[in-house]
C-alpha cells in the first residue's frame, strides 16, 4: 500500500515520465529538475526499480527553501528492443529536513511513514526515428 | 496507486 500520506512538496519537471532518446549504444542522460516551493529545507533521495541500469547524480541531498536542483539520470548502454516497453520506474522520496541533520542515514531509517512523501516517474525509451 | 514495484536506492555510479 502507498505508505505516504503527505502530498509531495517538491515540484518535479518532468512530473511523470523520464524520456530517454536513443540510440542506446552509449550512455543516454535524462534531466529531472526538483523545485522546492516551500519555506522549509527538504531532503530527497532517488530510488529506482533498476538500480544497475542507471547512474543518478546527485542521488540524494537537501534542497533549500525556494531553490531547485537538476538531477542527471544516466541510462547505461544496452541492447534496445523496440518491442520491449520499459518497465523501469523512479521514485523521488522526500522528507522535511529536521533542524539539525546529524546522520542522514539514520534520518531516513527513523523516518515515520506519514512523514515521507514520494513521487513516481516512468521511464520512456524513444529512438531518434520515432 | 498500489505499486507492486520494488524500489532500490539509485547509485551515483554503477
Amino acid at each position: 500500500a502507498n505508505m505516504s500520506k503527505l502530498e509531495q512538496i517538491l515540484i518535479l519537471d518532468p512530473p511523470t515520465d523520464l524520456k530517454f532518446k536513443g540510440p542506446f549504444t552509449d550512455v543516454v542522460t535524462a534531466n529531472l529538475k526538483l523545485m522546492n516551493p516551500s519555506d522549509k529545507r527538504v531532503c530527497f533521495k532517488v530510488k529506482t526499480t533498476a538500480p544497475r541500469r542507471y547512474c543518478v547524480r546527485p542521488n540524494s541531498g537537501t534542497i533549500d527553501p525556494g531553490a531547485s536542483i537538476n538531477i542527471s539520470v544516466m541510462l547505461q548502454p544496452f541492447d534496445y528492443d523496440p518491442n520491449e516497453k520499459s518497465k523501469h520506474k523512479f521514485m523521488v522520496q522526500t522528507i522535511f529536513a529536521p533542524t539539525t541533520i546529524t546522520d542522514t542515514e539514520a534520518m531516513w531509517k527513523d523516518a515515520k511513514p506519514d512523514e515521507l512523501m514520494d513521487s513516481k516517474l516512468r521511464c520512456v525509451f524513444e529512438l531518434p526515428s520515432e | 496507486i498500489l505499486s507492486e514495484d520494488d524500489f532500490y536506492d539509485a547509485l551515483s555510479q554503477t
